[in-house]
């Protein structure tokens, strides 16, 4: 089966982009096949896997405001063999007041995969994973991202905002899965630029553990300044500096999602 | 005349809530009289500002969607005599949705605060400048704020994708001027989270400062460990760490900002 994640968290900045690029990257380097679906606007996801998003180009707001299928819409990562990626254009940032009045406004997206994965298995074989990248918001894209998906992978930034919004993440994913997506749950988080150094990083994650158990992927991430530099060169922190402390902890985490015991 | 503006940027965590926090201290402790308004659902302004925002408060949510006076909802913030907050409360998630289809949508903000600066100013005396906060889109939250504001203070975070983002948010900037506040100018902007040991910093600020000229503060905030603790204490960095170098950051940001030549 393939595993459809959406990796969500209202608050802004907490590494969802850098998660989902460098988790996708480190799954196609074990042989895995991965779609990354860019959903935010800004596109940070399509500019870190070098797909071109200018607003002419094919994308997922024409999957979900036209019906386009993401067979027309999703490309292969240059840079990673088994990676595809449905980029995100600007006009994405319009698609959410369009989808107010617009019939099945939450199912547009999960319609259109579910098309998707067949075709994708009939013409390059089962996908392993999709990866769905939210913008910092729990408005109807995110929406559309959680009744598509099976699981929700939250990064948590060791930062104290960071568990201020878990409360409202938590009750969406739980109104989501009583009232449009029974099989949605959270089985998966990882905190994000952690820095040994603090003590409040310590306190975070101390806190996230003993609140979300083995849910928790054992990896956390370090904050590094190599993991930020990546994107300016239309990379992935895996293919820009593989041996850094970021690109190691991001391997060595999807490792741990794909042998994640299924019940969790 | 008071000064509003809109603390903006979609990208998210670029340090919005902390300028806006930090800011407003520095200009109370100049003897200056500010009131913020907190427009993100998350409320992480109201709580670094240490102002109860649990569902039964009134809040911003209330003026926005029943029309209630900001006199009834803006509180005094404990820690700085002339510091008051309107705060969020989570209710607030679902304004976007329910202002939609609401008349004179973009303007319920401007409409409740220009009431309450007279108000105000009848009862304590004019504010000399108002912040409102804003969550990480451009929603109709955001078009409330920048419909309301007569200046746009952009929080530009040393990092690559903050620059990604930096086109939409001009080209909001200037729809609103055009059709719904002409009043509105881009005034501010501040680098934040800049670290002087790293390339990719002076590359950012050096990139904002040649694009954007005189609008950027002079002063940037260094990333400081103490900035992001302060919040866990339900306090700004002024207030928390006065000698730290966030704090007397913002100090002297919140000193260029009050004497910035007016028609920049
Ligand atoms: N481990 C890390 N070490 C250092 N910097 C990091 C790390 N992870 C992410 N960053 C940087 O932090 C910033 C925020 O990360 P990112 O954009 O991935 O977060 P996001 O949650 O996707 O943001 P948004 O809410 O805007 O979508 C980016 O500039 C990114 O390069
Ligand atoms: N100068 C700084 N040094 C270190 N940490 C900082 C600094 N400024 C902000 N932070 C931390 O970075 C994180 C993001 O900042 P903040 O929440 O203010 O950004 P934001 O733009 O308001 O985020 P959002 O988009 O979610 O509203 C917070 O955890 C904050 O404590
Ligand atoms: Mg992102
Ligand atoms: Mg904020």
């Amino acid at each position: 089966r393939t595993r459809v994640m959406t990796i969500a968290n209202q608050k802004g900045g907490v590494g969802k982009t850098t998660t989902t690029v460098n988790i996708a990257a480190a799954l196609a380097l074990q042989g895995l096949s991965v779609l990354v679906i860019d959903l935010d606007p800004q596109g940070n996801a399509s500019t870190a896997l070098s797909v071109e998003h200018h607003s002419n180009i094919p994308s997922i707001y024409d999957v979900l405001i036209e019906g386009r299928p993401i067979s027309e819409v999703a490309v292969p990562v240059p840079e990673f063999e088994g990676l595809w990626c449905a980029p995100a254009t600007l006009d994405l940032a319009g698609a959410e007041i369009e989808l107010v009045s617009v019939v099945a406004r939450e199912y547009r997206l999960r319609k259109a995969l579910t098309t998707y994965l067949a075709e994708h298995e009939a013409a390059h074989g089962r996908l392993d994973f999709v990866l769905i990248d939210c913008p910092p918001s729990l408005g109807l894209l995110t929406l559309n991202a959680l009744v598509c998906a099976q699981e929700v992978f939250i990064p948590i930034q060791c930062e104290y905002y960071a568990l201020e919004g878990l409360g409202q993440l938590m009750r969406t994913v739980t109104l989501v899965a009583e009232d449009l997506n029974p099989a949605l749950r959270l089985s998966t988080i990882l905190l994000t630029m952690f820095d040994a150094r603090t003590r409040l990083a310590a306190q975070v994650a101390q806190e996230v553990r003993s609140h979300f158990g083995d849910r928790v992927l054992p990896t956390a991430i370090p904050r590094s300044v190599r993991v930020s530099e990546a994107p300016s060169y239309g990379q992935t922190v895996i293919a820009y500096d593989p041996g850094s402390s970021g690109a190691l902890s991001y391997l060595e985490a999807a490792r741990e999602l794909v042998h994640q015991a299924p019940s969790s």
